[in-house]
């Protein structure tokens, strides 16, 4: 299994923070 | 630039306020750690919007925390590397 590879989210300096899932409305 | 305070965070939505906190943080981790710097901001942001505030006050509790980040996301590629034979 390969469930964490994209662990941990990369922060990108003037890219809108995408590390969480949305919270949907 | 100003300090970033509190109740500017709390006029911002919550993924905003995450972002605020990681346009502040990530130029000082990447003095420190130039080539983990957007992956160690991204494990920091997972702390408490409070403590982050508090850790950016503190040059010397950003420090330690940083450095524990780095040994965590080392020790993590480490079992990542090794799992796959």
């Amino acid at each position: 299994g390969s469930s964490s590879v994209n662990w941990p989210p990369e922060f990108r300096p003037g890219e809108p923070w995408k590390g969480y899932p949305n919270i949907d409305p | 630039q100003e300090p970033l305070t509190a109740s500017m965070l709390a006029a911002a939505p919550p993924q905003e306020q995450k972002q605020m906190l990681g346009e502040r943080l990530y130029p000082l981790i990447l003095a420190m750690h130039p080539s983990l710097a957007g992956k160690i901001t991204g494990m920091l942001l997972e702390i408490d919007n409070s403590e982050l505030l508090l850790l950016l006050e503190s040059p010397e509790s950003l420090h330690s925390k940083i450095e524990e980040a780095v040994a965590v996301l080392q020790a993590h590629q480490i079992s990542e590397s090794t799992h796959k034979s």
